[in-house]
């Protein structure tokens, strides 16, 4: 897997060259058959720099229908990959890493001072000469912007099955089976464990595996930052949107558990060093709605409290949970009318959105900011399993 | 001066859309 393409170390400028008729073998062996785990061990996105280098030499011989006809085949090439692969996340994340590398070398060696701030003397020699390739940059963004989605919605198809029992209906909390509701203990087959039940360790293993996955391929990282803030969206949204429907989970100890969860979550954030991606902060209507569970809902300064604690739920929201609230034993009294009244009229001034569940499909813009690589094109090896004797290094 | 850099000469590039409708249609034309 190691073995190189022989080169002469001296004369290497960094481009490639390659008749016009092995276009078609470049984009196959190098785009469409190519398998992300063949280039383990080698440099991230290595078929985004050997296709520069490709693009580069066409520019230096000022060939304009050569850098249309690769670019075209690229970015065709890329859009068959991902149809034929669009349940498959690491070759979704594989194609992001390359898309956007591509994007980022054409930025880097556009000859666009405002990209080249951070390049070195070798890297500027290694600009485009002849061609200004920005349209080709708006597509790159929109493909990439195409990519992400698919990314998502991969990503939020393998976790969305395991939310409602992970977070709601999984005991992982010692003791606590003894004061759920009464009435809804062993309530249904779903609590009990079977094919369609998941602890949080399940999401944890399944965002881990995103998270590795995404790191080995050399994604930018403000771009993994974004993929886990919409994947904590989307169980916020799916969680909350349960809790609102569901009266046997609106109780003391689900508030507890889901407390609890939720702190794991934030741990396996801080641990993998994503906390300034803003996932936590969309967690924020569930992490007030498992505290609006677990607190006292009785006085006038108890009412007084969740208002001002519970400024992500609408008011509709509190009231939902709050009529929904399940007693744990017969010491504990229901919510009274009286005072949902009273939290009803303390919010009347709240300009909230009228509808009760979030959107769970909703997406975040994405960003692709700049992120120029430190790498010197004449400093890449092409690995022999990649079958690309054809191209010969200038 | 000499070592100004010669001004780039823009490629026009068709959109994403533009570009698979080209795609597609070379398919179908394709037996």
């Amino acid at each position: 897997r190691q073995v190189t393409v022989q080169r002469k170390e001296k004369d290497f400028q960094g481009m490639l060259e390659y008749h016009k008729e092995d276009e078609v073998l470049l984009i196959r062996n190098l785009v469409t058959d190519l398998k992300p785990q063949m280039l383990s061990g080698t440099v991230p996105c290595l078929p985004a720099y050997i296709l520069y280098m490709c693009i580069r030499h066409a520019d230096y011989t000022s060939d304009d229908l050569k850098v249309h006809s690769l670019l075209t085949s690229t970015i065709n090439g890329i859009k068959k990959v991902l149809k034929k692969h669009n349940d498959d996340f690491e070759m979704t994340s594989f194609w992001l890493s390359n898309t956007c590398r591509l994007l980022h070398c054409l930025k880097q060696y556009s000859g666009d001072e405002g990209f080249m701030t951070q390049n070195t003397a070798k890297q500027n020699e290694h600009c485009l000469k002849n061609f200004d390739l920005t349209e080709y940059r708006q597509v790159l963004s929109d493909l990439s912007i195409q990519i992400y989605q698919q990314l998502i919605k991969i990503a939020e198809g393998l976790l969305q099955p395991m939310i409602v029992s992970a977070m709601l209906e999984n005991e992982s909390i010692q003791g606590l089976s003894g004061v759920k509701p009464m009435g809804y203990r062993k309530r249904s087959s779903s609590m009990e464990g079977g094919e369609n039940s998941y602890c949080l360790e399940a999401i944890i293993r399944q965002m881990n595996s995103f998270h590795t996955v995404m790191c080995d391929q050399g994604l930018d990282p403000e771009i993994i930052l974004q993929v886990f803030k919409q994947l904590f969206y989307m169980i916020n949204a799916v969680t909350l949107n349960n809790l609102l429907l569901r009266k046997d989970v609106c109780s003391w100890s689900t508030g507890m558990q889901l407390r609890y969860n939720i702190s794991q979550l934030e741990e396996w954030l801080r641990g993998r060093n994503l906390q300034q991606s803003g996932a936590v902060e969309t967690m924020e209507p569930l992490i007030q709605a498992a505290q609006l569970l677990q607190l006292k809902k009785k006085t006038q300064e108890d009412a007084e409290a969740i208002c001002s604690l519970c400024t992500s739920l609408s008011t509709q929201q509190i009231v939902k949970i709050l009529n929904l609230y399940t007693p744990l034993n017969e010491f504990e009294e229901r919510v009274t009318v009286s005072f949902i009244r009273t939290i009803q009229a303390q919010l009347q001034e709240r300009s909230d959105p009228q509808q009760l569940l979030l959107d769970f499909k909703h997406m975040f813009p994405v960003l692709f900011p700049f992120n120029p690589s430190s790498l010197t094109m004449d400093s890449i090896h092409i690995p022999a399993c990649l079958n690309l004797e054809f191209l010969n290094e200038v | 001066s000499s070592q100004r850099p010669r001004p780039r000469v823009l490629l026009k590039a068709p959109t994403l859309a533009e570009m698979e409708e080209m795609n597609t249609s070379e398919e179908e034309e394709s037996p």
